[in-house]
């Protein structure tokens, strides 16, 4: 999991 | 992004169209807690920083815009249009925000997933996030008497809530590294300030009467 998507949500 | 998540934004995003629906219709902020919009204000600025360096989708992108533009429009309205602001009522809104603020800040200085800039104002973000609702609460508490508009508004931001937790349920059970115990607990933690909400929400709803919360 990279680090852009460890905050995918909103 | 799954059918909770989505679910999630949507009460979300309906939440504050029943906000600013309620202000320009009614011409009225009665019964808003403006501290808790400019907590809003802070939370989605704080969070958002990521918006020019990190791209997951448009549509997130889209909602993050949508986030900090509707409660920069609310605060602005409460604030400075003549109408609106006369209604607001500020002898009500008593809690003392700055005290979450700094809380926050301090708590996500020691708690967080990295020591960077972004990092931390992210944490920061979720932690004044969970406790920003509590000024409105207070203010819900001491007039007693909600009107229709504000008893939805809140109605819609616990849902809100609500779905990010079967959301992240669902998640850990599909995706094999899911794991995010700030967000989740944080997440909890504010769900649960909604729990006495909506249970006279729901007791108004079957009573087919008016929402009044004990003082």
């Amino acid at each position: 999991q990279s680090e852009a998507q460890a905050h995918d949500e909103l | 992004m799954n059918i909770f998540r989505f679910a999630g934004d949507m009460t979300h995003l309906i939440s504050i169209v029943v906000l600013l629906l309620k202000i320009y219709a009614t011409k009225s902020c009665s019964g808003i807690s403006l501290k808790t919009q400019e907590l809003y204000v802070i939370v989605f600025l704080a969070r958002y920083l990521d918006l020019f360096t990190d791209f997951i989708s448009v549509y997130n992108t889209v909602m993050k815009l949508v986030f900090i533009g509707s409660s920069l429009a609310i605060v602005w309205c409460m604030r400075m249009h003549r109408a609106v602001k006369r209604t607001y009522d500020k002898e009500l809104d008593t809690f003392r925000h700055y005290f979450l603020v700094l809380g926050s800040f301090v708590l996500a200085l020691l708690l967080h997933e990295k020591f960077t800039f972004q990092e931390i104002f992210w944490a920061f973000s979720i932690y004044l996030e969970a406790v920003a609702i509590l000024p409105q609460l207070v203010m819900l508490q001491r007039s007693g008497n909600v009107d229709n508009l504000t008893g939805q508004y809140v109605f819609f931001l616990g849902a809100y809530r609500a779905f990010y937790i079967l959301n992240w349920i669902y998640r850990f059970f599909t995706e094999p590294h899911f794991s995010r115990w700030i967000a989740c607990l944080s997440g909890l933690v504010q769900t649960a300030f909604y729990a006495d909400f909506f249970y006279y929400y729901f007791i108004s709803w079957k009573n087919n009467a008016k929402l009044q919360l004990p003082a």
